[in-house]
């Protein structure tokens, strides 16, 4: 554990309980893409089947429980309890656009052709892409709430705290997993155009909207 | 060596 995984793992954190309380207090999941929440979901399920298999430290099996317990509470709260309010004619992503085409690469790179890290692979590439929905949400109305932003930019900087984390370990430990940074590094990249909009527009207190 | 590693990692 190094300062910079722990700084990207409390980012993730905090960007699932910011969507969580932002649902739970407004009662609407208003302009929160529900794909990209089934596919985080999703993410985490396959990715955290390891905590029957390995067990690391408390903190590991901790967060890792805690990441799932609260994606399918999302899910829940958009699917079942807030449905009212989840906005599906703008939340037009095609998962299978999604999960086929990363189904497949799992199947063809990875590093041992066995089912549990075929999985854990799948849940690498597709975390890298899961967000796509919802930029794709945001594109399609032009605008998201400044809370669904603070959500995105916390989420866009775990990955890239992750990357630093990568490149420590690198020098410190020997230690890389080219499939885990090459899908991080995807991942970053797809939130650098939000990153641009987050620093230029909401923290200088306006709401994010998209240029025409 | 590389497939213990990565289980720490969330």
């Amino acid at each position: 554990m190094n300062i910079f995984r722990l700084l990207g793992d409390l980012s993730h954190l905090l960007a699932i309980i910011i969507l969580l309380l932002k649902i739970w207090r407004t009662r609407s999941c208003a302009g929160v893409s529900g794909k990209s929440q089934i596919l985080f979901a999703l993410v985490f399920t396959t990715r955290y089947l390891d905590l029957f298999t390995n067990f690391i430290s408390m903190y590991n099996s901790a967060m890792k429980l805690i990441y799932l317990v609260c994606s399918y509470a999302t899910v829940f709260l958009m699917y079942f309890k807030f449905k009212a309010t989840y906005d599906s004619n703008h939340d037009t992503f095609r998962m299978e656009f999604l999960v086929v085409p990363v189904g497949g690469l799992a199947f063809l790179v990875n590093h041992d052709f066995t089912p549990l890290e075929i999985l854990w692979t799948f849940s690498i590439y597709l975390e890298a892409v899961a967000i796509l929905p919802q930029l794709f949400m945001i594109s399609k109305t032009g605008e998201a709430e400044t809370i669904t932003s603070h959500y995105l930019f916390a989420l866009g900087s775990y990955r890239a705290l992750y990357i630093v984390n990568w490149v420590f370990r690198f020098y410190t430990e020997g230690f890389f997993d080219l499939i885990a940074i090459v899908a991080g590094c995807v991942q970053t990249i797809l939130y650098c155009d939000f990153f641009y909009l987050y620093i230029t527009k909401v923290l200088k207190g306006k709401q994010l909207t998209l240029p025409a | 060596e590389a497939l213990i590693d990565k289980h720490d990692e969330l």
